[in-house]
């Protein structure tokens, strides 16, 4: 049984808020806008890394559930990171 | 705490706000008093004021909105998003999200809590990595009433604007030395040398104050706590003068300089601080030095120099026949004392590192001791 990947599967719907939700709060630093090959379903592990180092959370790199529920908080709507 | 790339702030200290709109979920006398609460948290520990302005361009202009509303920053319906402000370099304004159910409760999303954050950007604070700062990015359900501002709030938006004047070391006249003593205070409670600036009691403990400190001593536990002033009330997180309860109002009245303060609990109450003259003392007088409440008789003692006055607490009015000398009066003494509390028939007035015990309704002197006795050293 494909036990790893279970656990690191997620729901397209869940996938894409974290995508929206790592955008709006952990924008890329540069002002050069980046060009995004269409159809990429990565997030940025060092983005996820960042959002569970700054939160307390297990630091994985990987979009789990504790990560998923804590994006799901009512937030204040600013970056986190520099523009 | 953490600031915004270049750590913009506001060049001015006197800021003026303006509300374009008011969201239909609260009556507008709630959101008035959610945004006006959300302004004093900052106005508390900086020397920054807001003055609301109508019908007129503001520095800050606060609105309620829903998904696009002109900002290149959507909202996203209920939940996640619930308000955005700017940095002071792109012009402070705070929008909260139409969508969220806005209450001054606890029973959807609290206007004050978020407004408190968001300022907080407008002033020029980014997120904070520390759980329960008021920056701290999401949303901390809280009781409003008893909300205390984090240190780690407190020390970044000092690190942009510096503490408050007046209220500290500002326009302080008893103060001639404009430097405040970085020194740390003494931690060791047993030091036959430690001397308190204010004695009082508060909900049943007794609380010592000394510089930026002060000791609360519960009866119900024996560890003595340690805590900075600034934990319980910003605004006077550099000391106080002198500090007495009145009980019946659950009331502790904070002095330091010609200001004094109420407060119920932690909480500052509004109209507050005001001048000392207003109780009925002399102009000559710039500051307290210790003071102290007699429940039994509704009595304050206000000691200044090497004189002290009566306060009647039930007629709101010094009495006459004062101001007395503390020597004549109390017997042993010298000419000023540092702090004063009046507990259970007892009168006791510190001098440095000792304390005059006095019988409170003969004024008979019982005897001296250290100071720091309460603390079974």
């Amino acid at each position: 049984l494909p036990l790893t990947q279970e656990a690191d599967q997620v729901a397209e719907a869940d996938l894409n808020f974290a995508k929206k939700y790592i955008e709006n709060y952990y924008p890329d630093s540069t002002s050069t806008p980046v060009v995004r090959s269409k159809g990429s379903d990565d997030i940025p592990a060092d983005k996820i890394r960042l959002m569970q180092e700054r939160f307390g959370l297990k630091v994985t790199g990987r979009l789990d559930s504790n990560t998923l529920a804590l994006m799901r908080k009512p937030r204040c709507g600013v970056p986190d990171v520099a523009e | 705490y953490s600031t915004f790339p270049g750590d913009p702030t506001w060049k001015k200290r006197k800021l003026t706000y303006s509300v374009l709109n008011y969201t239909p979920d609260m009556d507008r006398a709630d959101v008035d008093v959610a945004i006006e609460g959300a302004w004093k948290v900052w106005s508390d520990v900086t020397p920054l004021t807001f003055t609301r302005v109508y019908g007129e361009p503001a520095d800050i202009e606060i609105s309620f909105a829903a998904r696009s509303h002109g900002d290149y920053i959507p909202f996203d319906g209920p939940g996640g998003q619930l308000a955005h402000a700017f940095s002071p370099a792109f012009g402070g304004n705070a929008h909260f999200d139409e969508d969220e159910s806005w209450v001054r409760d606890l029973t959807g999303v609290n206007l004050f809590l978020v407004a408190a954050h968001e300022f907080g950007h407008s002033l020029g604070l980014r997120h904070s990595r520390v759980w329960g700062a008021l920056m701290f990015p999401t949303y901390q359900a809280m009781d409003p009433q008893n909300f205390r501002l984090h240190p780690d709030d407190i020390e970044g938006i000092q690190s942009l604007y510096g503490p408050p004047e007046g209220g500290e070391d500002g326009d302080d006249s008893s103060s001639g030395n404009p430097e405040a003593p970085t020194e740390a205070p003494s931690t060791d409670l047993c030091d036959p040398r430690l001397a308190f600036d204010a004695v009082c009691s508060l909900r049943g403990e007794t609380m010592f104050f000394k510089d930026n400190f002060f000791w609360r001593k519960n009866p119900q536990r024996r560890d003595v706590e340690k805590d900075p002033i600034s934990a319980f009330w910003p605004a006077l997180s550099k000391g106080i003068d002198a500090a007495y309860e009145v009980k019946a109002d659950d009331t502790v009245f904070l002095f330091k300089g010609h200001k004094y303060w109420a407060t119920k609990g932690n909480i500052i109450q509004s109209g507050f601080p005001q001048n000392i003259h207003s109780l009925g003392l002399p102009r000559s007088v710039k500051s307290i030095d210790a003071a102290a409440h007699d429940s039994n008789s509704k009595k304050t003692y206000f000691f200044s120099g090497n004189s002290y006055w009566r306060y009647d607490e039930a007629q709101k009015s010094m009495e006459k026949g004062y101001p007395r000398k503390i020597a004549a009066d109390f017997h042993q003494v010298g000419a000023k004392v540092d702090a004063a509390f009046l507990n259970h028939g007892h009168f006791y007035l510190f001098i440095g590192s000792e304390q005059y015990e006095f019988d409170s309704r003969t004024k008979r002197f019982i005897g001296i001791k250290k100071s720091n006795s309460w603390f079974g050293c």
